[in-house]
């Protein structure tokens, strides 16, 4: 007697959306050695109820969710990024130095509820 | 799909207060390159490394320059066979570095150009001096300054390197102290009498070929948080 899960279309559900970033396309490959761009991957997307335990989703999520099928006053569980990853930027600035720095938690790798 | 980029707030980010417009690429050593290239394969098979130490060079640190030398060559009044080969003023700015980074390394690299370039023969050997603080006025010799560092080397494969730490740490909490650095060459066993031909020819070609830079390593205490010093 299960209720039939409402037919929730993938593309709508929390994920990963990949988006480069090339740096020709801003004019700054004039002065940025490497990379030639930049992954600003982002997360979006829908955490429902039924799916929070599949969707790379915490157990905070699951208890969030089942709080808004109670109440919709209460949001949903949020999409987020779940994995990150550092980028090296290698690059010239006005005193010609030639500049290597590091920064972490920069490109989104994985998402989740 | 056009980007409204907030791009003043991207190179902010970068620590840049705005584009940078560079007339010419400086040329980007090796060991840049292989930081670089590590920190992107370490990053995209999904290995952490701790971005607050940097592996290959053995020092604590996310932020590095490579400053080139700004200086100029030196010319002496002596008679050319009395005077040492090469005479510079090295000077690195380095005011790129801010105030809240610490530095952990300063490397000079002295790149004196192919030994093949320079024919002249295994006995001699070249006796380089760098003083620190040299008065240098309208390009004279300069009064001597602190000695740092005298070194007879043969003649040398591949780039020097010396470590200026203390200095540039002197610096850069002093930057009116940064009168940059004396570098004079001498070609040990350099005949006095007569213009050696030879030696002026290679004297010549040493001062086109000679590039000097310093590697500095900072650590930005705003961006590495303690936990990320080296695990025990």
């Amino acid at each position: 007697a299960a209720i039939p899960a409402p037919k929730v279309s993938c593309k709508n559900l929390c994920h990963r959306h990949q988006l480069f970033i090339n740096f020709r396309d801003l004019g700054w490959h004039k002065w940025i050695i490497a990379p030639t761009g930049f992954m600003a991957n982002y997360c979006h997307g829908d955490c429902p109820f039924s799916l929070t335990t599949s969707l790379n989703g915490s157990n905070y999520a699951f208890m969030q969710a089942l709080m808004h099928a109670v109440d919709p006053a209460i949001p949903q569980a949020v999409c987020i990024p779940t994995k990150l990853s550092p980028i090296s930027m290698l690059y010239q600035d006005n005193d010609d130095n030639v500049i290597l720095r590091h920064y972490e938690d920069m490109v989104v790798d994985e998402c989740g509820c | 799909q056009t980007f409204q980029f907030q791009e003043h707030a991207f190179l902010q980010f970068l620590g840049l207060d705005k584009v940078p417009s560079p007339q010419k690429f400086q040329p980007v050593p090796y060991i840049l390159k292989k930081i670089f290239h590590d920190q992107e394969t370490a990053a995209t098979i999904g290995v952490s490394r701790d971005l607050c130490y940097v592996k290959e060079l053995g020092v604590q640190g996310n932020i590095l320059r490579l400053l080139p030398d700004q200086g100029f060559f030196l010319y002496s009044k002596n008679l050319p066979q009395a005077s040492p080969c090469l005479q510079k003023l090295l000077y690195f700015n380095l005011s790129a570095v801010k105030d809240e980074e610490r530095l952990t390394m300063a490397q000079l690299g002295l790149d004196l150009g192919p030994n093949t370039y320079h024919n002249l023969g295994p006995d001699l050997e070249l006796v380089l001096s760098l003083v620190q603080e040299p008065h240098v006025w309208d390009r004279s010799v300069p009064k001597p300054g602190k000695m740092f560092v005298l070194q007879s080397v043969p003649w040398p494969q591949g780039v020097l390197h010396f470590n200026l730490l203390e200095v540039a740490k002197d610096w850069s909490n002093s930057p009116q102290k940064n009168l940059g650095l004396f570098l004079e060459i001498l070609v040990k066993g350099q005949r006095d009498s007569g213009v050696n031909f030879q030696l002026e020819d290679t004297c010549a070609r040493l001062r086109c070929s000679l590039h000097a830079s310093l590697l500095v390593v900072t650590l930005n205490p705003q961006q590495c948080h303690s936990s990320s010093r080296k695990r025990r």
